[in-house]
């Protein structure tokens, strides 16, 4: 499989956790649900919230025109598991034998469980955090992978006062999460408080050595006529062998037109 | 001058960090805010081949050289900005975020930023009630010149100073508080237009969690002697 990133955003499912009687288990290894969907299920957006995906489908109204944000129910009247929803897709990878693949996902509102062919995994709550998983050896080798995420909303939705306010009644504020969703004075309250895959989804494929969230700083003297880069990154080595490793920076600027100097 | 190599063994199973010995540049680009200059980016890319097998992992990213300074003045207690030892008079607009449901494409994010370059803006204000921004946000205001001021997800209102005042504490857990923290800087650090981080919203986390920010976020010694507007007898290097 060719080194590098490939988005998954495209070809997502959705259905309301309710709605679905079979595990993650069923649903990534005997039952996966049909393409093109049939209710429960429908077209998800990913990255999205719940709310997103339904407004897609037209099961609700769009909340930005008129005050058709007051016929949506607030999930502090309908209860979290109204807006706690599955979303499944499937992917295609076959990684060589030195090769890892890793599952990633940018940022989840507010926890999730992952189930990918037939293993469960919990993502854990906060939805400003990155989750990477390496899979290597829980793929399909035949090639299609079944994924499927059970989202669910923050622990403390909150319920709106009457008279509105800032932050509603500050519930969401236990969590870490953005605080907007329970509405502000120049703001309706989002009746899912943007439970979803609100952020890239993707699968990336390495050798035995991953390279780990580099750091590059820059310093200056001589009144900025000397300049250096200094880089800082972690090297993770998932083999079982010792790797001998040749690690490389290399810094191109793009002159005028397309010339580049190296 | 600006490729380098270097040998590193890396034992089965383990984690190392490694830092490259610093890349010198004479008179580089210099990156500047909307305004003030041009905004060039170079483009770094690090490289990762293991003996036996191949190129194994690659990453880069496009880098802006500037220096980034702000201190509170003690006549206004505003805070001032300079970049590149040049004070700058920010003209800054409110950020809350794009979209209520979280539709971010690259599209709308590129939309959104040149707007707001447009309108002679030279920073971004990211309020704390909203979102961590996404690296797509910071991307084009690399491209467009716009300093960003980033908060963390505290606000007065939901943190101790709203009505009726709530959660003085701040959120449940402050551990995943930070983790979400840490995850969030490591996400966004290597960005030209990141200009500020800021604890909250008109309220100051709780202490712990301040604490722990501060003392992550610090500058580094070493840049702490070149983070001054002296000349330097002698290369810290």
């Amino acid at each position: 499989a060719p080194i590098g990133k490939t988005k998954l955003d495209a070809g997502w499912l959705a259905a309301r956790s309710t709605d679905v009687k079979l595990t993650g288990v069923q649903l990534t290894t005997t039952h996966p649900p049909s393409s093109p969907p049939s209710p429960p299920w429908m077209e998800a957006a990913v990255p999205g919230t719940v709310l997103g995906t339904l407004l897609r489908n037209k099961l609700v109204p769009d909340p930005f025109y008129g005050l058709k944000n007051e016929t949506i129910i607030d999930i502090a009247d309908s209860g979290r598991d109204y807006y706690t929803f599955w979303f499944f897709t499937s992917f295609k990878c076959s990684p060589s034998t030195h090769q890892h693949l890793d599952l990633n996902f940018r940022a989840i509102n507010y926890s999730a469980d992952l189930y990918l062919n037939g293993h469960g995994k919990s993502l854990p709550k906060g939805m400003f955090r990155r989750h990477s998983l390496d899979v290597s050896d829980i793929l399909n080798p035949a090639g299609i992978n079944l994924l499927a995420v059970l989202i669910h909303p923050p622990d403390n939705p909150g319920r709106i006062p009457p008279e509105g306010g800032q932050g509603g009644d500050h519930e969401i504020g236990k969590d870490v999460a953005a605080q907007y969703v329970e509405g502000w004075d120049w703001m309706a309250p989002i009746r899912d408080r943007n439970t979803g895959i609100w952020d890239e989804v993707s699968i990336s494929v390495t050798g035995p050595v991953k390279i780990i969230d580099p750091h590059l700083v820059s310093s200056f003297f001589d009144d900025f006529k000397r300049a250096y880069l200094h880089s800082t990154a972690e090297f993770e080595n998932r083999s079982s062998w010792l790797a001998e490793c040749s690690i490389t920076i290399q810094v191109t600027a793009e002159l005028e037109g397309s010339i580049c100097l190296i | 001058e600006h490729l380098l190599s270097q040998d590193l063994k890396i034992p089965p199973k383990t984690r190392s960090q490694y830092t490259f010995p610093p890349l010198f540049f004479y008179k580089p680009q210099l990156w500047w805010p909307n305004g003030m200059g041009k905004q060039y980016l170079y483009n770094v890319e690090i490289r990762v081949d293991v003996k036996g097998y191949g190129e194994s992992d690659s990453w880069r990213h496009n880098f802006g050289f500037r220096r980034i300074q702000s201190t509170i003045d003690a006549t206004t207690g505003g805070r001032l900005f300079k970049v590149n030892g040049q004070p700058i008079f920010i003209r800054g607009g409110n950020w809350i975020l794009s979209d209520g449901l979280l539709r971010l494409s690259e599209k709308r994010y590129h939309t959104d930023i040149r707007f707001h370059a447009d309108m002679n803006f030279n920073m971004i204000r990211c309020w704390g009630g909203g979102l961590a921004e996404r690296p797509e946000f910071y991307h084009y205001c690399d491209i467009y010149g716009l300093l960003v001021w980033q908060e963390f997800w505290i606000t007065g209102d939901c943190d101790g100073r709203g009505i009726p005042v709530s959660n003085p504490d701040g959120p449940l857990d402050h551990d995943l508080f930070l983790v979400c923290a840490r995850d969030t800087v490591k996400l966004l650090r290597n960005h030209a237009s990141l200009a500020l981080w800021v604890g909250g919203n008109e309220q100051t986390p709780p202490d712990d969690i301040n604490t722990a920010l501060k003392n992550d976020l610090r500058l580094h010694p070493l840049f702490q002697t070149c983070d001054k507007d002296v000349e330097l007898e002698e290369d810290p290097l």
